[in-house]
């Protein structure tokens, strides 16, 4: 069985947030050091990792590796009815049927418990043998920073061009109305207190869709920072740490014919 | 015209 007690329930909810789109059914997989979960979205050009790590909980138990089929959709809307600072609560029985899910918040009056579950279901996926890379080029950033480039950048056109070289971090759209790029020099510093980094082996160029990178952004609200890590011609990783886990996505480039 | 490339012919099948 497991039993996994989140301190908050607004972390949940913004994994939610940050996966749903990208994947409607996926398997959480429970054992002893955590929970976790892979899925690639349908089109298979993108592929979002997720892990919380067993400490992260304010109590965890699980005793032997447990899938559970979630429906992302299903889980959002019990979600929703968790206050952002509730105690949240997970529970499944070995036969992975059912979700339960408790909220407990005290009021002023009160103590607040809430039970919900849901349906779990059986969710036959392929699990991606995600190689060690060293990659060539990795770049840290402020996630509210990345956010906005990609966001303004997908006003233009449909895919962006990143360049990394000792100039920086370049981002390039080329859209048919219009074009626009922005560079993020290595020494960006603001009051002394490093806001970023980019680390260079050799140059990389690699061209992505935005609607994905977009879509990745959407993590700013589980982390600070993000990262990204490139090589030419191999998928872009986008990576985002915080306390209790991390939420990774990995991005196949698009190439020239 | 830029091609996307799929996911799978990076990432084997575990």
């Amino acid at each position: 069985m497991l039993e996994a007690k989140l301190s908050e329930a607004a972390l949940l909810k913004r994994l939610l947030d940050a996966v749903k789109e990208l994947v409607s059914d996926a398997n959480f997989e429970c054992n002893e050091e955590g929970i976790q979960l892979q899925a690639m979205d349908n089109s298979h050009v993108a592929l979002v990792s997720v892990k919380l790590y067993a400490s992260g909980f304010k109590r965890y138990r699980c005793d032997r590796p447990l899938p559970l089929g979630v429906n992302l959709g299903s889980l959002t809307k019990v979600l929703k009815c968790a206050k952002d600072d509730d105690i949240c609560t997970l529970k499944a029985g070995d036969d992975a049927d059912i979700l339960s899910l408790t909220y407990e918040a005290k009021s002023a009056y009160a103590d607040r418990i809430a039970e919900y579950e849901m349906k779990l279901m059986d969710i036959d996926a392929d699990q991606l043998g995600i190689p060690d890379t060293d990659y060539d080029a990795s770049v840290t950033m402020p996630s509210s920073e990345f956010l906005r480039i990609v966001r303004d950048l997908s006003l233009l056109g449909e895919s962006v061009r990143i360049e990394v070289s000792k100039e920086g971090i370049r981002f390039v759209s080329d859209g048919e109305a219009a074009n626009g790029n922005i560079l993020i020099k290595q020494n960006a510093e603001a009051s002394g207190k490093k806001k970023g980094s980019i680390e260079m082996n050799s140059a990389v160029t690699l061209t992505f869709s935005l609607k994905y990178l977009v879509n990745f952004s959407k993590s700013s609200s589980l982390s600070k920072k993000v990262q990204l890590m490139m090589s030419n011609d191999v998928p872009l990783l986008v990576s985002y740490a915080f306390n209790q886990g991390h939420i990774r996505y990995y991005l196949a480039p698009k190439i020239g014919d | 015209k830029m091609k996307q490339k799929s996911l799978m012919s990076f990432f084997g099948k575990k």
